[in-house]
Order: structure tokens, then C-alpha cells, then sequence
């Protein structure tokens, strides 16, 4: 039977492979790790010591570990097969793009639903640790939409083509290729559909993932608003921050 | 291209700081 888009199963079976090889290659922590540390949670005196540190001090410890994951992220789209097809231009716009919206993806497997709390520097933190950030509404942001994606209990199969589809969208303004791009999303979506009917999901389960696009737009425009803000407060500590950072969430 | 530097670099490393 001939596939949506055209595609070959051959095809189709080659980019799910390489997604899904791609993703767990370049995920910070196996699912085994986030297992063990998944209560190993930041005591009261720890958990004291951040929320009193300065705005500044937390922003850049957050930049680090943010830009520490985009690296990853960078290496996930490197190696999906017809990313480094695309030509440089259009593979940058992407990233600078779709980067935020794979790491909240990429979040939800560090969050524990049980007890609210997310991994942040070796432990798991919950939302008042991050207090000093001066940014609480982006925070819950982060941890509803993580509490809201876990509900889906996506699989590694599932979250890998998910972060694919999302990071190729073809919609990301100044693209040279739109159509290029938009063969390879689509792949990519026949691909998860096809991973889900294999797990015997229910249909309804890849129109929940889709539903969860606008509140990841949402959030990446408030991180955006929230670094514009710190950028005017405290100017001196935002240009120490993370070259790639400053090179990604730049305007 | 100077605008984005390091990603420049991050694509066309061959090696990436994952690998390392």
C-alpha cells in the first residue's frame, strides 16, 4: 500500500532508524540514569542556597546548562538523515528556531510527575528552587508543560520523532528550501505514525503531541521576552553569557 | 556567518563535544 507523501516503507523504516539512533545517541542521560537519580532531590538547605542567590548568578548558571544541551540538540539534527542535506543557511535557521522547543521535549523525560520536580544540575529540583531567576511564571510554564507532555507517557521512539518533526518544520521564516524541509516533516510524521499504531496507541495520541506545539511557542517566547528584560537589567552579566547561547536566543 | 559562528563550527565539526 502506498504511504502518505509517497514515501517507500524503505524510507520510511531508514528515518525512523536514523531519528531514533540520533536521539538516544545524543541524550544527555539514558533512561537507565534518570531512573537512579530520579529521587535524588536537592535537600532544604540546598534548595535555601540557590533560591538566595543572586538573579544573576542563577540566569548564568541556567545559560551554561542550557547551552550545554544545545549542543546536544545541534548533534541530534547533525545526525538525522537529509538534515545536513539542507543547506547551512536553512539548517541554522532551524536550530536558532527549533532548539527550545526539542529541549522541552527533550525535558520531559528528566521531570517526575510523582513529585513535581525536574533535573537540574545532578538532582531533581522543583519550581521555588528556581526563585531566583526573578522569572516564576516562566518556570511553571516549564513545569506544566512538562507535567501536561508526561501525561502522554511518549516512548524514546516517540519523543525522537517528535523532536525531529518539530525541529523541520517548514514554516520558520527566511527558509531558502520550504519544500525540501517540508518532504522531510513529513517523512518524519509518517514515521510516528506508524511507530504509534505499532504500540497499538490510540489515534488520538499524536493529536495530543501536535496540541502541544503552541504552548512550546509560547514558552519559547517567553524565554525570549524574559532574557530581553534581564538583558536591559543587568547588560554586563547577559554579554558574559554562553557565546552559543547569545548566538541562539540573539535576535 | 559571523553572526553564527559557533553553530557554523558545530555543524561542520566532524567531532562534537558529544563524542568527546
Amino acid at each position: 500500500n502506498p504511504l502518505p507523501g509517497g514515501c517507500s516503507l524503505l524510507e520510511i523504516e531508514r528515518i525512523t532508524q536514523s531519528v531514533v539512533k540520533s536521539h538516544i545517541e545524543t541524550s544527555q542521560y539514558s533512561t537507565e540514569e534518570l531512573k537512579r537519580m530520579a529521587w535524588t532531590l536537592y535537600n532544604p538547605e540546598e534548595t535555601r542556597s540557590y533560591q538566595t542567590k543572586s538573579a544573576e548568578v542563577m540566569w548564568q548558571q541556567c545559560a551554561i546548562h542550557i547551552t550545554n544541551a544545545i549542543q546536544y540538540v545541534v548533534e541530534f539534527a547533525k545526525r538525522i538523515s537529509g538534515f545536513m542535506d539542507l543547506c547551512q543557511n536553512d539548517q541554522i535557521i532551524l536550530l536558532k528556531a527549533g532548539c527550545m522547543d526539542v529541549l522541552l521535549i527533550r525535558m520531559c523525560r528528566a521531570y517526575n510527575p510523582i513529585n513535581n520536580t525536574l533535573l537540574f544540575d545532578g538532582k531533581f529540583a522543583t519550581p521555588q528552587f528556581f526563585k531566583a531567576l526573578g522569572c516564576d511564571d516562566l518556570v511553571n510554564a516549564v513545569f506544566d508543560f512538562a507535567k501536561s507532555l508526561s501525561r502522554i507517557q511518549m516512548s524514546e521512539e516517540d519523543m525522537a520523532l517528535f523532536s525531529a518533526a518539530v525541529l523541520l518544520s517548514p514554516d520558520r521564516p527566511w527558509l531558502t528550501d520550504v519544500l525540501k524541509i517540508q518532504k522531510l516533516q513529513d517523512k518524519v510524521y509518517v514515521a510516528l505514525q506508524r511507530c504509534l499504531q505499532k504500540q497499538g496507541a490510540s489515534e488520538e495520541k499524536l493529536a495530543k503531541m501536535v496540541s502541544k506545539l503552541p504552548i512550546m511557542k509560547s514558552i519559547c517566547n517567553l524565554h525570549i521576552d524574559k532574557l530581553q528584560f534581564f538583558r536591559l537589567v543587568h547588560p554586563e552579566t547577559a554579554y558574559t553569557f554562553p557565546p552559543l547561547y547569545r548566538e541562539v536566543f540573539g535576535s | 556567518k559571523e553572526k553564527h559562528k559557533i553553530l557554523h563550527q558545530l555543524l561542520q565539526n566532524s567531532t562534537s563535544p558529544v563524542d568527546l
